[in-house]
């Protein structure tokens, strides 16, 4: 049994879920914040057997995909104090971010 | 030491918050949404010595109980467009669904 | 890789999360709650490689301190039931606690 923990932009967390229930998996959804651009993004907790794994790496491929994120910093870069130029900043936001673990114990109660 | 993650229904979650406390268990809780019902419930992460995860276990067995749920389908099953019949589904929900896992290093900070 | 699961404090969680992005960590916030105190606190993901635990340990170290915590009992303790003293309790709250997990495959997708 492995625990995929999957952190995904908000954008993808509906339509992966949808592909992963159609699919028969099973999953728990958390909502979370990133720690950089600090907003809202969306934690998955996805239970499975060892050899379905590869498949749900697949459907999180198909769902999820990487977008470019403008950022603007909260103070002006550099410059004297009343010179404001501020350069907004471009992050590029991963389509999924995958951890698989091991599961050494798995009871449905 | 193991990190036992524990998937419980709402109605069970103080219940068994009680319960693990009472026992001198620790226990942090995170509200959680489920993939197919997409109804709230929670995610419990339990640090504990692997000799006490059995003990956990009984625990989330006895406070946390199946239940089953009558959902209505967003929209009719089958049927022309204009005979609305809807069968409400049946949908069991365990009592929780419960990982173990291995931790390689614990730290109190 | 490992997964570093770290349960803060809430005052201590944003000058932790600053900490281990300056130090170019990736981190993911979850908002959680003490199953004893029942008050809110930060359950922080960290994925990193495993050499880099150690300096991710020494972060949390650094940022996050154990602080003492008055808590009243909801009911008065003992003594007959018109007198009502009642005495708080001190509970020490550590500064983090800290699991460090196994990642048997990580993807970026
Ligand atoms: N310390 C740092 N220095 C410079 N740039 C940084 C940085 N931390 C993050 N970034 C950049 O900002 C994007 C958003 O990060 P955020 O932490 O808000 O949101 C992250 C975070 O919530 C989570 N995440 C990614 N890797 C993680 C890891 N190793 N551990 C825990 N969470 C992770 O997935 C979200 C997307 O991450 P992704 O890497 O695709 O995209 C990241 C990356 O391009
Ligand atoms: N392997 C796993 N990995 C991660 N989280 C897990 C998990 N197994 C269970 N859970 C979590 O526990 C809740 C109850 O699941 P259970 O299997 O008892 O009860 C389930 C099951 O009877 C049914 N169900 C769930 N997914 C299904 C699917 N893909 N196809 C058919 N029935 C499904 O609907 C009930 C409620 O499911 P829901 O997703 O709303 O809520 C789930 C989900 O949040
Ligand atoms: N092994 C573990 N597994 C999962 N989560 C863990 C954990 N150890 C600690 N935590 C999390 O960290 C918070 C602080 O725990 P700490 O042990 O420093 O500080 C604790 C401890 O001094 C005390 N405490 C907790 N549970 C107790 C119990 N069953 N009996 C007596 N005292 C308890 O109350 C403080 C606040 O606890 P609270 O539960 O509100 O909040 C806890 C809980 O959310």
């Amino acid at each position: 049994m492995k625990l995929v923990l999957a952190i995904v932009q908000d954008k993808d967390a509906g339509k992966l879920i949808r592909a992963l229930v159609d699919a028969g998996h099973r999953a728990t959804k958390l909502a979370s914040t990133g720690g950089f651009l600090k907003e809202g993004n969306t934690t998955l907790l996805i239970g499975t057997e060892s050899s379905r794994v590869p498949e749900i790496v697949d459907i999180i491929r198909n769902t999820c995909r990487a977008r470019e994120q403008l950022v603007t910093p909260v103070s002006p870069v550099g410059g004297p104090a009343d010179s404001y130029t501020v350069y907004p900043v471009r992050v590029l936001v991963g389509g999924a971010t995958v951890f698989v673990l091991d599961v050494e114990r798995f009871e449905r109660i």
